[in-house]
């Protein structure tokens, strides 16, 4: 679960 | 930059000999770092790219891909934090250190036609796990810390480097978006695997 916040969050952050 | 690219493996090997960090937390930094990579090809570097007017871009994003399947060969995989370590080893894994060496200066080279600086700070977050790897690599190998003290320098040195030279050099900058391209196959492959 740790790692699905981290993939999603390093995909959010070059997003935006 | 330059500043920026050597402090993340500065913070990657002091954090090694202050904390010595956990195997979960490691893990969760690379996959962090893989999911930024991966998003900075796709939403940054691969529309770049495509912008100039090149039928072989594709090729080279393969050819890229290739290159890295060849580098993780000799490097065993220190990009995505797979160490073996042999205690008591002699020898320096010169094969995995250069191949290591090459993946940073070729991370290096796209950053010089980069407008924002999404790219810099992906590469940046992505070097300290990886220096972090390696330094614990070279510490629990039982090195001596000259040797351990070089190889970390020598690594930290290497982006800036390829960063330099892509400014630089005239065949790196006339062939940039095709470099470009060849290192959005490896950050794919790299990224992916990480993943």
């Amino acid at each position: 679960f740790k790692k699905l916040i981290a993939i999603l969050l390093g995909f959010a952050i070059t997003w935006v | 930059e330059f500043f920026v690219l050597i402090l993340s493996v500065i913070i990657g090997s002091i954090s090694v000999l202050i904390t010595k960090p956990s195997k979960k937390f490691i893990q969760i930094l690379l996959t962090f770092s893989g999911a930024y990579l991966l998003s900075v090809t796709i939403l940054h570097l691969l529309p770049e790219v495509y912008e100039m007017n090149t039928k072989n871009i594709g090729l080279f994003i393969l050819f890229g891909i290739l290159i890295q399947s060849i580098l993780e060969n000799f490097s065993k995989g220190v990009e995505h934090g797979h160490v073996h370590v042999h205690k008591h080893v002699e020898k320096v894994p010169w094969l995995l250190l250069i191949s290591l060496g090459l993946h940073a200066f070729f991370e290096g080279i796209p950053l010089s036609n980069e407008h924002n600086h999404s790219l810099l700070w992906a590469i940046f977050i992505h070097k300290i796990p990886i220096s972090i790897v390696l330094t614990t690599f070279l510490i629990q190998s039982k090195f001596k810390n000259i040797v351990i003290i070089s190889i970390v320098i020598l690594f930290a040195l290497m982006t800036p480097l390829g960063f330099f030279i892509s400014n630089t050099v005239y065949i790196f900058t006339k062939y940039l978006t095709e470099l470009t391209a060849i290192i959005i196959g490896i950050f794919l492959h790299i990224s992916t695997i990480i993943l």
